[in-house]
């Protein structure tokens, strides 16, 4: 028997708008520490890996592993039916090859559920090394989301370098170029608002902006984004869900002309 | 696109 609650259903809401761009389906792995999704998207540009931690739900029960394959399109309809507010709850019995999702309103005045066929998936999973990264960016994630909107009217690509001095994003083409320079703030009071910059080694990578805007996706789930980024290896974006967990996306970098 | 890596080129298979 698997069941997890979780009193605002806007959190799923808003991680199935983060990843419906990248994922059609994606497999959710279920275990006593909580519900991962490692995933790919169909190019094997990007991956995706969400985690929430089983202390961070209401409630939480999962007697066996499992693993749930679900179309993600399908699983943002029947959020759509959710009110933001409303309570979500996960079912699934062991070996089932169905999913329930419960929504109960605040008052339970109001109580839908809604029964998903699983899919069986073949996924792969992949190891992802621990990485001792050179630059770790940490800034608001409106921001980042906002640059990455700018520069992407320009061109395809964005070249992200850390340096002491702080980061710069920039591209070019048959318009001309663009730089945004972000430095890091002194404003400790406001850390939503904050830009730190944690370097060992200056880093200079190019990415496709047609992914960074793609993660950009997944701002509401968080006010700050970290970029992790070490030569030669894929870029981090990570937003931190407030005592749930984590979504990560990892973007493999272009070789530059 | 031209020059873009791919993500299991980086992360072997588990």
């Amino acid at each position: 028997m698997f069941e997890a609650r979780l009193v605002s259903s806007s959190t799923f809401k808003k991680i199935l708008d983060a990843v419906k761009d990248l994922l059609n389906e994606a497999s959710f792995d279920c275990s006593e520490s909580g519900i991962q999704l490692q995933a790919m998207d169909n190019s094997h540009v990007s991956l995706v890996s969400l985690m929430l931690r089983s202390d961070g739900f209401d409630k939480y029960r999962c007697d066996r592993s499992l693993t749930m394959g679900m179309n993600l399109a399908n699983m943002a309809k029947i959020f759509k039916c959710a009110n933001n507010d409303d309570t979500v709850t996960i079912k699934a019995q062991d070996d089932a090859d169905t999913v329930t999702f419960m929504f109960e309103a605040k008052k339970q005045e109001k109580i839908s559920d809604y029964e998903m066929k699983l899919m069986n998936l073949d996924q792969e999973h992949l190891g992802i090394p621990e990485t001792d990264f050179s630059c770790v960016i940490r800034m608001p994630s409106p921001e980042f989301a906002r640059i990455c909107r700018d520069l992407s009217q320009f061109g395809e690509s964005i070249v992200i370098s850390c340096t002491k001095e702080g980061v710069k994003f920039s591209t070019g083409g048959d318009i001309g170029t663009a730089n945004v320079k972000i430095a890091q703030t002194n404003n400790f009071d406001k850390e939503e608002e904050s830009v730190t910059i944690e370097m060992q080694e200056p880093v200079t990578l190019t990415f496709a902006c047609q992914y960074l805007n793609s993660f950009t996706k997944a701002t509401p789930l968080a006010p700050q984004v970290q970029l992790s980024m070490s030569d030669n290896v894929p870029l981090v974006v990570e937003y931190q869900i407030p005592d749930l967990g984590h979504l990560r996306f990892y973007l493999a970098p272009k070789i530059e002309d | 696109a031209r020059g873009q890596r791919k993500i299991d080129e980086f992360f072997g298979k588990n």
